[in-house]
């Protein structure tokens, strides 16, 4: 049983991720909703938090895993208004999910029942890792970095030091480079904009697949900033932290990409 | 350009 005020921002959530992947459980507990799953080519996973305090209001007094089809679930979300609350809310036994929009001035109620699957979904476990360096920007320098490079190559090189962040891609027609300098770079409505703000502990260079990195920046509407870790020889971890309306963290959304190697 | 690793061989089954 869980209360959302903005049904928009699950909407943004599920249609960041829709395109990634088919099928997944949402693991729910009496401290949020968890979901995990990769795309079926086994090269990216995708994994969400939803903690408790996402919710207006929240209640699970019993773990439940609740099977989704992610086409589905986009169908209903559009159905409501990005401002309406949404109650989500399980029956017994558990075979659906039913969701409830409330307009903002309560003059429309609307709800649908989705129905759930069973799932038999691999659990993969993330080792915690200890990156070497973590490159916080601007979600949307990101994904104009990540569209631009992608109309020149198909496969884009991260390179970290102290100093810069540069991403680069060579392609038939050329080659295309674009470096992002470490620091604050001014200061916008009082709000310090960074190139990138850079943790290093080691530099790091590695090659990762565009198309990929295209679907991960689907998110950028749920934040002002990205964060990547990277390490050598682990995946590349994109996150986006989530905020509830009050502006406090309350989850994340994370996307895992194996890199590309040079045989 | 270069060779796709899969994710598997990173992250194990549980």
């Amino acid at each position: 049983n869980a209360l959302i005020k903005q049904a928009g921002l699950l909407k943004k959530i599920i249609d960041a991720i829709k395109d990634l992947i088919d099928e997944a459980t949402l693991d729910c507990d009496n401290d949020g909703i968890y979901l995990q799953a990769m795309d079926s080519s086994h090269v990216s996973l995708v994994t969400f938090y939803l903690k408790k305090n996402l919710f207006e209001k929240y209640s699970c007094n019993r773990n439940l895993s609740l099977g989704i089809n992610m086409t589905s679930i986009a169908k209903i979300l559009k159905c409501g208004m990005s401002d309406d609350t949404l109650l989500l809310e399980t029956n017994n036994p558990i075979d659906i999910l039913s969701f409830k929009f409330e307009s903002r001035r309560g003059h429309k109620l609307s709800q649908f029942q989705l129905r759930l699957m069973n799932l038999e979904m691999e659990r993969l476990s993330i080792p915690d890792t200890e990156y070497s360096c973590i490159i916080e920007m601007m979600c949307s320098e990101f994904s104009k970095v990540c569209h631009d490079l992608a109309t020149i190559g198909d496969s884009m090189t991260i390179t970290c030091t102290k100093k810069n962040v540069t991403f680069d891609t060579t392609g038939d027609l050329g080659t295309g480079i674009v470096s992002l300098k470490q620091g604050v770079v001014g200061s916008e409505n009082d709000e310090n904009v960074y190139a990138a703000s850079i943790k290093i502990v080691k530099p790091v260079s590695l090659s990762f697949s565009l198309r990929y990195l295209i679907y991960f920046t689907k998110a950028s509407s749920l934040s002002n900033k990205v964060i990547l870790h990277m390490g050598e020889e682990v995946p590349l971890m994109v996150e986006y932290k989530i905020f509830n309306t009050y502006e406090e963290e309350a989850g994340y959304l994370r996307y895992f990409l194996a890199p590309k190697v040079n045989e | 350009t270069g060779t796709q690793v899969r994710l598997d061989s990173f992250f194990k089954v549980t």
